[in-house]
């Protein structure tokens, strides 16, 4: 366990908490995307199907436990709970995210680094997770006006990819055959996808201006 | 042999 490792780690746990802490207190999920939230949810339940069999520390399990109970009440939340669902914004959140499932699904059984059932589903997820983000990306294109705590979470959601990518470029020089391709280019991916979010992020933050991504 | 390495990321 590295710094970068550990810093990624926080800054996604944090991304959650703000997400959740968001629609807990103020009771609203206005430009949140339901279906990133469920393409996570489905990205934690296809990762984790180690969870009970590979006991790799306390805290691993822990923080695994941790982001599947916090992403799947984010969709119960977003789709049951009686006051939040009325701040979804359905007919915005309109992305056919089930068309990003399929192509990730096919590419997992193409390119992996064993066909195995487990390992499958570990790359599955990789790649669902690199275009996850998506309909939240075309939300906040579409709604325009970002809420902070919704620009923070999209924010550190982003910053734990590039934090991982740190940590892989330090397990490479320290480790000897630490070598995944496959996780450094969906990873690399993914926070290529953040890029232009990050650049009006930071404008925003430099002119000291609300968030407004361009149309 | 090299074993496989686990996945000890999350």
């Amino acid at each position: 366990m590295n710094i970068f490792r550990l810093a990624g780690d926080m800054t996604h746990l944090a991304s959650v908490l703000v997400l959740l802490l968001k629609i807990h207190t103020i009771k609203s999920c206005a430009g949140i995307s339901l279906k990133t939230q469920e393409l996570y949810a489905l990205v934690f339940a296809t990762r984790y199907l180690d969870l009970f069999t590979d006991y790799i520390s306390l805290y691993n399990t822990l923080m695994k436990l941790i982001f599947l109970v916090s992403s799947f009440s984010i969709v119960w939340y977003i789709r049951h709970h009686k006051i939040v669902r009325r701040s979804y914004d359905k007919d915005q959140d309109t992305f056919r995210h089930y068309f990003l499932v399929l192509p990730c699904f096919l590419l997992a059984l193409v390119i992996n680094e064993k066909f195995t059932v487990k390992e499958i589903m570990w790359t599955f997820s990789l790649y669902l997770e690199a275009v996850a983000i998506l309909p939240q990306l075309v939300l906040l294109q579409r709604t325009r006006n970002i809420d902070n705590l919704t620009g923070q979470y999209v924010f550190l959601l982003g910053a734990y990819r590039s934090l991982y990518i740190l940590n892989w470029i330090y397990r490479y020089f320290t480790e000897p055959h630490y070598v995944h391709w496959i996780t450094w280019i969906s990873g690399l991916v993914q926070t290529l996808l953040y890029a232009d979010f990050f650049y009006y992020y930071f404008q925003s933050w430099k002119n000291n201006v609300k968030l407004e991504l361009p149309a | 042999y090299q074993t496989q390495p686990v996945k000890d990321e999350l």
